[in-house]
């Protein structure tokens, strides 16, 4: 199982593509079901919400149930704990490089 | 999935791999 972290702190109004997304859930969860252990999404913004709201209804719950969007302040001190610092980078909280 | 940068962080602390996809003006 694998953990996502979607970043989407450089997103625009204008690359928001529901239906791109809803398909790629739809093609994920179809074919590699529990395969994802826990989706994080990471700095959302404004106008993504109502795209988000209106994929959530495509997806199935075992798999919305993975998700979790980080907002508030404990919910991103939970999510470092939960990937670890020594694994999560620096610009995410943790200790760790990003490298490709 | 035309992100960005997508990097793949290995392991995290309970052995799980870490996919991380930052998206950008090419997202999705």
């Amino acid at each position: 199982k694998l953990i996502g972290i979607l970043d989407l702190a450089n997103i625009g109004y204008r690359n928001i593509d529901a239906r791109a997304l809803i398909t790629g859930f739809q093609f994920l969860q179809a074919y590699y079901p529990e395969r994802l252990a826990k989706f994080y999404i990471l700095s959302m913004p404004w106008f993504f919400v109502s795209a988000w709201k209106m994929i959530s209804l495509f997806l199935e719950k075992a798999t919305l149930e993975k998700v979790v969007i980080v907002s508030s302040q404990d919910e991103r001190k939970t999510f470092i704990k939960e990937i670890g610092e020594e694994t999560l980078p620096e610009e995410y909280g943790g200790r760790a490089k990003l490298i490709a | 999935l035309k992100a960005k940068k997508i990097y793949l962080q290995v392991p995290s602390k309970n052995g799980q791999p870490v996919l991380i996809i930052q998206a950008n003006k090419h997202f999705p």
